[in-house]
């Protein structure tokens, strides 16, 4: 988190606001309601209380204005900027703007209100960009659901204010995963056409061979119909499709966009109904074939015959000795099999049937 | 002599606008007129700036990652606090 310069922040916890004029795309009761739980996400974590006012100047002048509306700072018509507010202070100070030319709504199908009201009332109380692209103060608007505030956020408000006195129960989303942690772990690996995918909470990064730095980004800011949580993650380059399953349920992806007719189920592949969850999945280019595995066990899966092979389960300590544990995630590679398990990853010959080298898990990130 | 330079492609002066209004709006980027080593080294310097801040590869080029995250909606306040 970032906060402005010298700590701006309000002197009196009891700051007041007025919603000085409305955008025509929502009713006025939408609006207030929207601008009144973005203060509520604040005021849940902090000793802050917010008093409406409907006339007169507030310390946060709330208003929707086109172009240039009057601070000299334009806005500039559909798309780019959304919205913006000003540090604590008097005047124009705490004033939070948003762009008239942009849609506004209650739900994803253009801008949600509430979302950048609560970013931007985050500047009108104190609070700077911050750099996790899950934070809420992150710059770049995404859609969510859920809790709006991450544990970055808190930290943040609450080095300015304090926290609430009377807390109320809220589940902040976990911070960005740091990448060269030594205990960190994977949920999912997968290759999509040259690049590496490693998804981790709500995040994925993505390798590019070219690219020495793998690059963070929110799942959902890719695949907003994809759950935050992915179990596991295979491409089939064959049919230049990756499977991700999460739950009990897969989506395909083609390149980075979705496949219709996804989300199926995971039992269509063959699996009984017995099994709820894929711990990891990877592709074995030299046959053909789809390891599934599961707790203890694995499942082998025809691609071409799209059938799940007889004599499966079979154990995983038994047919890859040396990987005595669950998987969490798996890839292939000219003929190593990488399984990751906790904040491991165990290079083993498909070939000679061994495991050849124990690495950290992160080290394909270059840790 | 002979020269190789040639002159930027219209999309190469697009890109170049949006990126030095993006960079003058969010990075504190300098307006006005410069010397052209120094606004070509402030440009540079700016693009790192952001690239370090979204945590994009850190190249000072206008890369097209770069430039997708340029062009992302987002809010109006400046990244850095200054």
């Amino acid at each position: 988190y970032n906060h402005f310069p010298r700590h701006l922040k309000w002197e009196n916890n009891n700051v007041t606001f007025r919603i000085v004029n409305y955008t025509p795309d929502l009713k006025k009761a939408d609006v207030d309601k929207a601008i009144r739980r973005a203060l509520n996400v604040w005021a849940d974590v902090t000793p802050l209380t917010f008093k409406k006012l409907y006339e007169g100047n507030a310390d946060i002048m709330i208003s929707f204005g086109s172009k240039e509306h009057g601070d000299y700072n334009p806005f500039d018509g559909p798309g780019g900027l959304l919205a913006h507010a000003y540090p604590p202070g008097q005047g124009i100070g705490g004033d939070t703007h948003f762009d008239e030319d942009e849609q506004w709504t209650k739900d994803s199908s253009a801008y949600n209100l509430f979302i950048v009201a609560a970013h931007e009332l985050g500047h009108a109380l104190g609070m700077s960009h911050s750099t996790d692209p899950g934070a809420l103060m992150y710059p770049i608007y995404t859609y969510t659901t859920g809790y709006p505030l991450a544990e970055d956020d808190i930290e943040g408000i609450q080095a300015l204010y304090g926290p609430n006195p009377n807390p109320k129960k809220v589940k902040p989303r976990p911070d960005a995963p740091k990448k060269c942690d030594p205990e960190l772990t994977f949920d999912a690996v997968t290759e999509l056409r040259g690049e590496t995918i490693i998804f981790k909470d709500r995040y994925y990064w993505r390798i590019h061979p070219q690219m020495v730095e793998p690059e963070l980004t929110l799942i959902k800011s890719t695949w907003p119909s994809i759950p935050n949580k992915v179990d596991a993650a295979y491409e089939n380059p064959e049919k230049d499709l990756v499977i991700i399953f999460s739950g009990i349920r897969m989506w395909a992806l083609n390149g980075y966009n979705l496949v219709d007719g996804y989300p199926k189920y995971i039992h269509k592949l063959g699996l009984p109904k017995s099994v709820r969850k894929i711990d990891a999945a990877v592709h074995i280019k030299d046959t053909g074939k789809t390891l599934l595995f599961t707790d203890e066990d694995y499942w082998s899966y025809d691609e071409t015959t799209e059938t799940m092979d007889s004599g499966y389960p079979r154990s995983i300590e038994d047919d890859f000795p040396g990987i005595e544990d669950e998987v969490d995630a798996a890839a292939y590679h000219y003929g190593y099999l990488y399984f990751f398990h906790e904040h491991l990853q165990y290079e083993y010959s498909y070939n000679s049937k061994k495991v050849f080298r124990i690495q950290r898990a992160n080290s394909i990130l270059n840790c | 002599a002979q020269s190789s330079a040639k002159p930027l492609s219209s999309e190469d002066i697009d890109k170049q606008l949006l990126a030095e209004k993006y960079l003058r709006r969010f990075y504190g980027l300098p307006s006005g007129l410069q010397g052209s080593r120094t606004s070509s080294n402030f440009l540079q310097a700016k693009i790192k700036e952001m690239q370090k801040f979204f945590k994009l590869e850190v190249t000072g080029n206008l890369d097209d990652n770069t430039l997708a995250v340029m062009k992302e909606p987002r809010c109006g306040v400046p990244d850095i606090g200054e």
